[in-house]
């Protein structure tokens, strides 16, 4: 089983 | 005051389509430099970034930097009513009233389509987005973007239609390119291998490979990332078990659209 990771670790708000 | 025009509104019809269908709204920051643009997925699986430079319009004038939130479905709405001829003017005023005026002129009959838009909120962008070391890629593959589109399109008739998550698994070994899905009743491959240059060099399909890596993605995602394919004739995907992938469709000389995905994590 696997899922789909999500991005907000690598791309902070300005 | 901002104001910019476009002689030609293929480029920014372009540019809706290849972003309306995932993202729901997206922040337009407008500065000297150009346009770029931001959206997030509301699941924040993925992420795309636009950059046009000014020099990609006829006319750009931007005295202050101005951040706008957009509804790209309606936006798209309106661009699908605009010719590819039309000439495209984009104006917000330095008393703006939250609003951002597109107007679309036929250059024929002289006919001209005036819609505002109203400013909305964004799910959280903009973001900073840094420049990933290109030594944490383990892969990066360049091939035309038609055919990766066209990759996409078989992968998703083969794919269980009815599963909103079916999954390609994109693997690089040596030369080769390989693009895996499980359908109900099988699995489908297609191997793309590097082309020689000399054969069609208009049309190469380039692998480099630091390391063999196998990652699972999406389908839903990639195949509409597949649709940058309009902004340009090549696509660069670059692959990292530790980033997020990149799925970058140069344009011209003026810009580039980028989708950042992760891949999927094993439970």
């Amino acid at each position: 089983k696997s899922s789909q990771g999500r991005l907000e670790s690598f791309f902070k708000p300005v | 005051i901002l104001e910019l025009r476009l002689v030609q509104a293929t480029l920014f019809k372009n540019v809706l389509e290849a972003i309306s269908d995932l993202f729901s709204k997206a922040n337009f920051d407008f500065s000297g430099t150009g346009l770029e643009l931001q959206a997030m997925d509301t699941s924040h699986v993925a992420l795309v970034a636009l950059l046009l430079r000014a020099e990609a319009f006829n006319h750009y004038l931007c005295d202050r930097d101005l951040s706008m939130g957009l509804n790209l479905a309606d936006m798209a709405k309106a661009f699908r009513c605009a010719n590819n001829d039309d000439i495209i003017t984009i104006k917000a005023e330095e008393d703006w009233s939250d609003t951002v005026t597109f107007t679309f002129e036929s250059p024929e009959d002289g006919e001209i389509s005036i819609f505002d838009f109203d400013f909305v909120g964004t799910n959280g962008v903009p973001l900073e987005i840094p420049e990933f070391p290109e030594s944490e890629y383990q892969a990066k593959v360049r091939m035309p973007s038609a055919k990766f589109m066209r990759i996409c399109k078989k992968l998703s008739s083969f794919g269980d239609s009815g599963d909103r998550d079916t999954v390609v698994i994109i693997s690089v070994d040596k030369e080769c390119v390989n693009f895996f899905t499980r359908g109900k009743t099988g699995t489908s491959t297609i191997v793309c291998r590097q082309t020689q240059t000399v054969d069609k060099p208009k049309e190469p399909t380039l692998i480099e490979m630091k390391e063999q890596v196998s990652l699972a993605f999406d389908l839903r995602y990639m195949n509409s990332f597949s649709k940058g394919s309009t902004l340009s004739d090549q696509v660069t995907i670059s692959l990292s078990s530790n980033l997020p992938a990149v799925f970058e469709y140069k344009i011209a000389e003026t810009g580039y659209i980028r989708y950042y995905m992760l891949p999927r994590i094993e439970e």
